[in-house]
């Protein structure tokens, strides 16, 4: 129902009364499904008439999803503009299998190396990779007392990629961070962009604390098994007419700011000096 | 200070039929006129919320009003609907007269859970009109 003039706001808690069930608005009339006709968010509407989603996202995921939705949009849902990254899709997939091999030992801190299997099904074909983290957190918030040290080896297991690198030794030092992340992309990039969906990889640390910096702290083992199986996320850019090029309607604002008039004088002039010259 | 009137300047300037309200109306902005307007709707209400996590309102906005005839830098709109106009007023009434309709979009970001339970944020372009046109 609308108010009269400016703001038509439904009734706050009003159903929707309109005859036709929203999701025949976005049927095609003939029932046909043509890929192309729906731009991919009313293609997700119109797929989910009645369907919920099999599974529910980790709430530590959704809550970590939220706040990059902060830092990236508006309450209203608008792009903030001073973000000058190049993706427009941000996917967190938690790993449908996690297998834990050899347990952690306390004292000198090896983790339990971990097998985690992804399925990447709902990347598609023209959304391309930039970049992919894998993002730990902690059970519950530890507070360190001095800075770690961690070296961790991750290897790809499946599939078994001819020219992706299967291996990617690594470290780095975390504090009293609540997330961690670790940059994976080398290891997915090829997979990714050859349309592999199920990666299997297993990963395992080595962790120390850092005496040299803190040798007054006390020497108790730490319970890294804190570490929540991680997530992983992809940084992507879809390359759809329907999703938003920032670079593009950056570029093409520059271009188009001056107006068609200005635009056209300074052809003209260019044309004048051209024929000059001539 | 008592200036002589003469008769010659009591008679009205203009015939008396004349209604000046009515002639001052071509002048007055139309009540109206193409712009945009609000339609605030929430994804609760669409009973989409179960999985489009962000954002909780939506506000697409919508172009709505008369297009007057003079349109070109107001509305900027291209040359092509003044000449559309004069073909409806004098050639052809069934060629329809210029629509508002948006000219200027702005994208949206959304957060969705996927069928398989994973995140996804997303950036649509042209979600939310932002300018309103004549064409």
């Amino acid at each position: 129902s609308q108010a009269p003039r400016g703001e038509a706001v439904i009734a706050a808690g009003a159903e929707l009364e309109s005859e036709a069930d929203p999701w025949s608005l976005l049927q095609p009339l003939d029932g046909a499904d043509r890929p192309g006709l729906l731009p991919p968010l009313f293609k997700v509407l119109s797929d989910r008439r009645g369907e919920t989603p099999r599974l529910q996202p980790d709430s530590r995921a959704l809550y970590y999803m939220k706040k990059l939705y902060k830092t990236y949009a508006t309450k209203e849902g608008v792009p903030k503009s001073g973000r000058s990254h190049l993706h427009n899709t941000v996917r967190l997939f938690t790993p449908c299998a996690q297998h834990k091999q050899a347990p952690g030992d306390r004292v000198t801190g090896i983790l339990s190396s971990v097998d985690l299997l992804f399925n990447l099904d709902r990347v598609t074909a023209v959304e391309h990779l930039l970049k992919s983290v894998l993002l730990y957190t902690f059970n519950n918030s530890v507070s360190f007392p001095s800075a770690v040290t961690c070296v961790y080896n991750l290897v790809i297991k499946e599939p078994k990629s001819s020219n992706a690198p299967s291996r990617a030794p690594s470290s780095f030092t975390f504090r009293n961070h609540k997330w961690i992340e670790i940059d994976v992309t080398s290891l997915l990039q090829p997979l990714v962009a050859s349309s592999e969906r199920s990666i299997h990889m297993s990963v395992n640390f080595t962790c120390k604390k850092d005496q040299s910096k803190h040798p007054s702290a006390q020497d108790g083992p730490f319970n890294m098994t804190l570490l929540v199986p991680p997530s992983l996320i992809l940084y992507l850019n879809d390359t759809s007419a329907q999703a938003y090029h920032r670079w593009y309607s950056l570029h093409h604002k520059r271009g188009s700011s001056q107006g068609p008039d200005q635009e056209r004088s300074e052809t003209a002039v260019g044309e004048r000096s051209a024929r000059h010259r001539r | 200070g008592q200036e002589i009137i003469s008769p010659e300047f009591k008679k009205p300037l203009v015939p008396v039929s004349f209604n000046l309200s009515e002639y001052f109306k071509q002048f007055l902005f139309p009540q109206n006129e193409c712009e945009l307007h609000d339609f605030r709707l929430s994804f609760s209400q669409l009973k989409w919320d179960s999985w489009i996590v962000a954002p909780h309102r939506y506000n697409p906005r919508y172009c709505k009003g008369d297009c007057p005839r003079a349109v070109r830098h107001r509305y900027g709109s291209p040359v092509h609907t003044m000449v559309q106009n004069i073909i409806y007023e004098r050639l052809d009434p069934s060629v329809p007269r210029p629509s508002c309709v948006p000219g200027k979009y702005s994208p949206l970001s959304v957060l969705t859970i996927e069928p398989d339970g994973s995140i996804a944020y997303k950036e649509y372009e042209d979600m939310i009109a932002t300018k309103c046109t004549c064409r």
